[in-house]
Formats: structure tokens, sequence, C-alpha cells
């Protein structure tokens, strides 16, 4: 009712999901994400988490990730659409062999002055 | 266009492959 | 209004094309259609995101033009893209 963990809540937070000095896993950590198309960034190699560092995955879930979930008060956002988006057409592109059914649809369009 | 290139690219090399295909794109998307 | 985002979009795709074909031919790979044509689209959508950015940011400033400070805060979340359009908008200007 209030946003504070009660009693009963605490014992199964502090029982399953807290985090101490004597698990395995240290820190969470996103990947570091840096442009890899700006020049002098190109070479940076890609660093592998320090040992007891969890480096959470963007992509390990993505098979959930090609439909937007319920929401409840506030609608997902265009960045997630767009995403949702992509990752629909990846899918409906997969099993294409050769002929490209996005290609065959959008060339018949193409002007050479509107390319610069 | 040139970061989603790049990148697919460096997730076909990390699979082995010489052709980079929508499954390596799907892979580095998120980021994107 | 169909036929004229159709023909951005496939100038978009070929562009996209000849961008992967100069990457796949420095690192000695391929790319399938199927991915140029994923790249294309993502390319063009996220246009759009743009576009409808600077729009916003240009009106909030009360201008009816877009210019090079909208286009710079677009990039302010990411210090390297910021730095490199800065950079890059000043070479212009010169």
């Amino acid at each position: 009712k209030d946003w504070l963990l009660s009693e009963e809540e605490f014992k199964l937070w502090n029982r399953l999901y807290r985090l101490r000095s004597s698990d395995e896993i240290k820190e969470i950590t996103l990947p570091q994400v840096q442009f890899l198309s700006l020049s002098s960034e190109e070479d940076i190699p890609t660093e592998e988490p320090a040992p007891g560092t969890r480096q959470l995955s963007l992509s390990e879930w993505s098979v959930w990730q090609d439909h937007p979930f319920p929401t409840h008060q506030v609608g997902h956002s265009d960045r997630c659409l767009h995403f949702i988006n992509i990752m629909q057409m990846i899918e409906g592109m997969r099993r294409e062999e050769n002929e490209c059914s996005y290609e065959l649809e959008i060339q018949p369009f193409l002007q050479m002055e509107d390319v610069s | 266009v040139v970061e989603a290139a790049i990148r697919s690219v460096r997730q076909a090399q990390a699979e082995d492959l010489t052709q980079v295909d929508v499954d390596q794109l799907e892979k580095v998307l998120p980021q994107l | 209004e169909f036929s004229y985002r159709q023909r951005l979009k496939a100038a978009v795709h070929y562009t996209a094309g000849c961008l992967c074909e100069e990457v796949a031919s420095d690192k000695e790979v391929q790319f399938s259609r199927q991915t140029i044509a994923a790249i294309s689209e993502l390319t063009f959508r996220q246009c759009e995101n743009f576009a409808r950015d600077l729009e916003m940011f240009a009106r909030h400033a009360r201008r009816s033009t877009i210019n090079t400070e909208d286009v710079k805060l677009l990039a302010r979340r990411n210090h390297s893209l910021l730095k490199y359009i800065t950079e890059k908008n000043e070479e212009i200007t010169q």
C-alpha cells in the first residue's frame, strides 16, 4: 500500500534477492556502448567483464522482444516500437533466400537524382 | 548505416562467418 | 505522399547498400540483401525520429527553421558523437 516493504516482504527479499559480499557476483553492469564508426574509436577492444561482475545481456531475451507487451498507464516509446518493428522485419526476412522482398518492393521507386 | 554494418561484421567475425546475415544484425540491434 | 516517402526510402536503401558494400570490401565479408534491407529500414525510421525531435527543438526555440544547434542538441547524450558533430559543423562553417 505504501512504498516500503512490509516485514514479510523484507524477509523474502533478504532471503532470496539480496546481494551479499559472500556472493560470487559482486557487481552488475550494462555493456559499455561506444561508437565504432567514429574513426578514433574503431580499434577499442571489447573489454571482458572483471571476475565477479555480471554483465547484463541486451540480447538474451530478444525472443520476447518482437511485440509490444501490455502497458498500464504509460505506452511504449517510439524507440521501443522502432526496435520491435525491426525485430519483426528481421523475423519476416529470415527465411528468404536470394530474393529480398523489401528490395523488390522499394526498388521501383528509386530515382538516382534523389541519391546525393 | 556504417555503425550497424561494422557491428554486424564484428558479430559475424566472432561467429567465424564470412557472410553477414540478419541473425548477426539482430544480436547487435539492442546496442544500436 | 506515399510515393514520395517510398522514393526517399529507395534512396536511403540504395545509399545504405553502397555504404555496406564499402564496409564489406574493407572487412572482406559479404552482406546478405536482407541485412542491407534491415539496416536501411532501421536508418529510415531513425531519421523519422530525428526529424520529429529536430522539429520540436526548433519550435521550442520559436524558430521555423531547423538549424545546426538543433542537430547538436540531438547528439547531446553521446559525448563522442556530439564532439564529432560539433567538429564537422565547425569545418563546414569555415
